[in-house]
């Protein structure tokens, strides 16, 4: 699976997932990428793109949720990500990348790594994998 | 308000005896997608526009799960899906079972901006696509000897096997002993997406 989330100058946010799903999986299997709200998910207040556990993803909504507690819970973008992470998946696995309107970026991921990169404006950028 | 922020990923979950030019491979594919936003972005270029355009690229490139690299359903066939979400008014746009549509991201964008719905699948999808004029291969491009390799390995142990495309045979079995398990299964016999 891979993914993009961007704000842009003018605070618009946006998200986009894209997968071939499982190895061996059952034709016909439809997956968390394509399900909005589950992989995928934008709105005023941020962009989020999940991967991982395709199943686990869908049963706790997982890109809504982040935008979910950024506006009930009034938590900032990491907060939510790391209490989505943390508290939605169960015993499952996933990651997620989030941005917000206000320009900031973050990923959170509770299984063996991600690939994933980010930049903002200010000059920040970093490529990972590990934790 | 702030500037624009850029964010990208390949995945999830990754296989601990990951070979180091692989792990290489990925950090470069990834500074590559990331730097090719940054300038859409430096450029003015809008938020939507610049998820679209580097998961295009993503897909295109074999390293990672989507489009061209994507893992094989049981048949050894690709399954593809995509979605895209704007932010702003909250329009979105998604397909799934795409099996000849060479870009799967760019036609969850068309679903949004040309289709009265938000969600095409299977054979209405691959129609929509046609209509639309959206470049179109055979299944086979999708296809890559790795994952050949890696189904083969699924069904010789009997499950569904990760799918970061990685392990040769033996570091896949020496992996299988890995300690890391995931829904009960050695991490690397299991296959998040």
């Amino acid at each position: 699976t891979v993914g993009c989330v961007v704000v842009d100058r003018e605070g618009r946010c946006a998200a986009a997932t894209s997968t071939g799903g499982l190895m061996n999986k059952m034709t016909g299997r439809i997956g968390d990428s394509p399900m909005i709200g589950a992989g995928t998910y934008a709105c005023e207040v941020c962009g989020v793109s999940c991967t991982g556990e395709g199943e686990a993803i869908i049963r706790g909504t997982l890109a809504r949720e982040v935008a979910a507690v950024m506006e009930y819970k009034g938590l900032g973008l990491q907060d939510a990500v790391d209490f989505v992470i943390k508290n939605r998946l169960d015993e499952g696995f996933a990651g997620l990348i989030a941005v917000s309107n206000t320009g900031e970026v973050a990923y959170g991921f509770n299984c063996n790594g991600m690939f994933r990169g980010c930049a903002c404006e200010d000059g920040f950028m970093e490529v990972g994998i590990w934790e | 308000m702030g500037g624009w922020a850029i964010a990208v990923h390949g995945g999830a979950g990754v296989d601990p005896n990951l070979p180091p030019q692989r792990q290489q491979q990925a950090k470069e594919l990834l500074t590559r997608v990331l730097n090719l936003g940054i300038s859409s972005l430096r450029s003015n270029a809008s938020a939507i526009d610049v998820v679209e355009l580097v998961v295009r690229e993503l897909e295109t490139d074999p390293l990672f799960n989507s489009g061209r690299g994507s893992a094989l359903t049981e048949k050894g066939t690709v399954e593809m899906e995509a979605s895209i979400m704007d932010g702003t008014k909250r329009r979105c746009g998604a397909v799934s079972g795409l099996t000849t549509v060479k870009n799967p991201i760019s036609l969850a964008r068309l679903v949004m901006d040309k289709s009265p719905h938000s969600y095409l699948a299977f054979s209405g999808a691959e129609d929509f696509a046609r209509q639309q004029g959206v470049e179109l291969v055979e299944n086979e491009y999708f296809i890559t000897p790795e994952n050949v390799g890696m189904l083969k390995l699924a069904k010789e142990a009997n499950t569904i096997l990760f799918d970061y495309r990685i392990p040769t045979y033996d570091t896949c079995s020496a992996a299988i002993e890995s300690p890391l398990v995931m829904n009960g299964l050695p991490i690397n016999v299991y296959a998040p997406e």
